[in-house]
């Protein structure tokens, strides 16, 4: 199918056909009587100048609007969205008028995304808490161990001393 | 009526992306 | 019913009516304007021959029958072109708005989605202060295991100071210290009923 700046441009120079067609040389003279009466070269030149410039004009203001609003390139790109859509029947989304609700699309994939990297942030974080829990409860053990250890040569030195006591008094006595 | 429409069509064009911009900062700052 | 085009605007930047209402102001104008030239020229070539009113009448007449031409022909222009090039098709949806369709999500699903996130950044900051606590007790760990750990050497140095004069194990040689002392006291009683 022709693009659409073909069928701008064809819709328009039918547009400016079809006008001159209108502006037939017999209507002009029909509407100018009293000057065909008087100079019918004149009249026959100063019609085909009017066509001409009428064209001319008509194509100038074409392509100044054209330029102005960048159509050409608007409309290849806009041929090549509607080529992309062809094989879609259903209506596309259109803007509910209600800027929160469309918005929210756009933020999504990001809060989704933002969300990924918070789980696997929290799931690092609880890897390395339950280490850290696990080396706590290791240092407890440690710990606990260690004043075992304490209590025990603690006691065999008050056991011993304990002797030692009894030794001197047996000594003493 | 016209500046409107172009004013609210411009809008939904635009400050989506512009919206984004800031989100996204933010999240990056939260995450950092 | 005005159909305002804006999802055209989106695209166009501006609104199609607008940029044919302007082709349309131009061409008038262009009409008119040419037309303003052909009387000037009749004027200027027939000088004195034909009364300006005259000319002014044809203009208007000619005029008349361009401006309802015209006006049917453009018209017609401006319905395909608003149909066929100016529109963008109800099936198609523009690239800025791709992410519409890819990431539908109702207000409650999206508050859902906002409200985890909220709870993941709080349990992320219970996490963080709970390794802290934990590093900070290992921390403390540290020391008091220091201190135990140097009590026991107490411990194994004062055995050492035993054993490096002549006293292994401290316990044996209590023993061994009472066993002798007490074989001493028998000795002694002995050689004193002897003496006796």
């Amino acid at each position: 199918a022709p693009g659409r700046a073909q069928v701008f441009s064809t819709v328009v120079d039918t547009f400016l056909q079809k006008l001159v067609t209108a502006a037939s040389y017999q209507r002009f003279v029909s509407c100018y009587r009293c000057v065909y009466k008087l100079q019918p070269q004149l009249t026959r030149s100063i019609y085909d100048q009017f066509i001409s410039q009428l064209q001319a004009c008509v194509k100038e203001e074409i392509q100044e609007v054209k330029n102005e609003g960048n159509l050409e390139e608007l409309f290849s790109s806009l041929d090549k969205i509607v080529e992309e859509a062809k094989d879609r029947e259903e209506p596309a989304w259109r803007p509910s008028g209600i800027p929160e609700q469309d918005v929210r699309s756009d933020l999504l994939p990001y809060l989704l995304q933002h969300r990924a990297h918070l789980r696997r942030a929290l799931r690092d974080r609880e890897q390395r808490s339950s280490a850290a829990a696990e080396a706590v409860l290791a240092g407890r053990d440690r710990i606990a161990e260690l004043q075992q250890l304490i209590q025990a040569r603690q006691q065999a030195w008050q056991a011993s001393s304990k002797e030692q006591r009894e030794l001197i008094m047996t000594f003493q006595e | 009526f016209d500046e409107l429409i172009v004013e609210t069509a411009t809008r939904r064009k635009q400050w989506p992306k512009k919206i984004l911009v800031h989100a996204i900062q933010a999240m990056k700052a939260e995450q950092e | 019913s005005v159909d305002p085009m804006a999802y055209e605007a989106q695209f166009f930047g501006f609104t199609p009516q607008t940029c044919m209402l302007r082709i349309y102001i131009a061409f008038q104008d262009y009409l008119f304007e040419v037309l303003q030239v052909v009387e000037g020229v009749m004027l200027k070539k027939l000088d004195g021959k034909i009364n300006p009113s005259q000319i002014r009448k044809c203009t208007e007449k000619f005029l008349l029958f361009m401006k309802e031409h015209f006006d049917k022909l453009f018209t017609k222009m401006e319905e395909m072109l608003l149909q066929l090039v100016l529109n963008i098709p109800k099936n198609v949806l523009l690239p800025e708005d791709r992410v519409q369709e890819q990431y539908r999500c109702s207000e409650e699903e999206f508050r859902a989605l906002q409200e985890e996130v909220r709870q993941l950044q709080e349990q992320y900051r219970a996490e963080v202060a709970t390794e802290q606590a934990l590093l900070a007790e290992l921390e403390e760990q540290k020391i008091v295991k220091a201190e135990l750990e140097k009590t026991l050497q107490c411990f194994d140095e004062l055995e050492n100071i035993c054993r490096q004069h002549g006293i292994g194990n401290f316990k044996e040689s209590l023993a061994l210290l009472t066993q002798s002392s007490k074989k001493l006291q028998e000795v002694l009683k002995d050689v004193e009923e002897k003496s006796k």
